[in-house]
């Protein structure tokens, strides 16, 4: 049974292509296989799986704006880790959000052109941009599961709430079946007391605490120099905070079938 | 003259917020007066300087939705420290982009409103939301500078590409005054080899580096503490980092005029 899973937060900068990226190569190390969906205009999730699209190859802006005219193989692509594929991003995507706008079922374009592809994996993840916009819209219309990584910072915290709204309000209107699968508190460093405060707030919040996966991914630089040589960590080094705190994400998300 | 000055960046988490709110804080221990704008509905520049909206007060999606019906007083909020001024904002902004979809000059609402309110300020700070979207476009038709924030990271620094091309759209559209008057390296930890050569990409790539502050933030956990307080880092902890950094920008924007 193919999972399909949105990670997403409005809040900026709160570690949701890096958990795309670097969650996704885990779950290949745990046998199964994953296909990320990249619905960022910035197309950092592209770019840090090391994909250089040439000019004018098609991408996911292709698939959401016509897509009967595209065959998987157009779209999906190979990244150079086993496993692991890619729909790419590019710019263009930014200005799906207007062009859209007097279309019949806009929020239903990716849903719809997903399913043409007849795709099978294991684990659909979709990178979001940090907005509740069309783009995001459409990604909680298509996805059975919502992974939240939340920073473990006042600004993100707070952000939460605008998000289970939003949420709720997709599955009482298009997707039913939308609900949270985990937050994942991100960017945690120990020595801080804020960021002992905010991760001790999520795991005691009547709203958020039986949500909470129990991996705790840490600040760890090898993440960012990771995304400087645009491989996941868990290909990078071995040895890191980072390969050990997504490979233990990996199998919590892989054993927490059961939904909420 | 007023400076008006939108500090943008559609990468998430680069630091938009903590310099609004900072260099707004630093710009009146220069003894000069400043005025943040908070144009993103998370509000986290509201809720960073203490403000409490009640319930039905008015905010900036009111000012952009309907000017004429309000007064100074109604909208622009002292904060607790003295020539330190905002107009606050709410998640009902989110509404604006859908609500204003068929109006005609649906830009330039802000820059209407703002002009309504005969403002008296040296300086006028907006924050924006992590996108281009119709807020930001409202920003800049009404700015005169953009200030960029830029993490010294890969994903932040492929993001300026973007962020210039819009830039010249809206100077050959909409607001032909519209310039950077400049880019602040942000959240820089000159232990790691990453943070240390994208700021030498910033400091030598030809588009950029005439444009560069001086002055690099650098990653500071008071920052981020002063944030869970709701007061600027220059009013929270004078020995910091956070103050040292913000009192050299503010000194260095006081005294870069000139436009380029
Ligand atoms: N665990 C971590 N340790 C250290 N740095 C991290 C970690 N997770 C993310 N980062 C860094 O934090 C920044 C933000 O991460 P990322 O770009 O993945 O966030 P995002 O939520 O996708 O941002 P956006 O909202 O712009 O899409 C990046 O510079 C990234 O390398
Ligand atoms: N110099 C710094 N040192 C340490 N932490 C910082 C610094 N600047 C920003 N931060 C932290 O980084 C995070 C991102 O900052 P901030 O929210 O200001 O970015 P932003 O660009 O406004 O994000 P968004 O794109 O969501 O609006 C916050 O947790 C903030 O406290
Ligand atoms: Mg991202
Ligand atoms: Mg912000």
């Amino acid at each position: 049974k193919m999972r399909c899973i949105a990670v997403a937060n409005e809040k900026g900068g709160v570690g949701k292509t890096v958990t795309v990226i670097n969650l996704g190569a885990a779950i290949t190390l745990e046998n199964r296989s994953a296909l990320i969906v990249d619905m960022d205009p910035q197309a950092n999730a592209t770019k840090g799986l090391g994909i250089d699209l040439p000019e004018n190859a098609p991408s996911v802006y292709d698939l959401i704006m016509d897509s009967k005219s595209l065959k998987r193989d157009d779209v999906v692509l190979n990244t150079r880790w086993e496993n692991l594929d890619i729909i790419p991003s590019t710019v263009d995507l930014s200005g799906a959000e207007v062009e859209l706008v007097d279309e019949e079922g806009r929020e239903n374009r990716l849903k719809e052109a997903l399913v043409g592809l007849d795709l099978d994996y294991d684990f659909i993840l979709i990178d979001t941009p940090p907005s509740l916009s069309l783009l995001t819209v459409n990604v909680f219309a298509t996805a059975k599961e919502v992974l939240i990584p939340c920073q473990t910072h006042p600004y993100a915290f707070a952000a939460l709430d605008e998000l289970f709204d939003t949420i709720a309000a997709i599955r009482e209107g298009i997707n039913p079946d939308l609900h949270v699968s985990g937050i994942v508190a991100t960017l945690f460093d120990k020595r801080t007391r804020v960021g002992r405060k905010v991760l001790n707030q999520l795991q005691s919040d009547m709203r958020y605490r039986d949500l909470m996966f129990n991996t705790v991914i840490r600040h760890n630089t090898t993440i960012a120099e990771s995304a400087d040589v645009r491989k996941p960590v868990v290909f990078f080094r071995k040895s890191s905070f980072g390969y050990i705190d997504y490979n233990d994400l990996a199998e919590e998300l892989i054993a927490k079938t059961g939904f909420s």
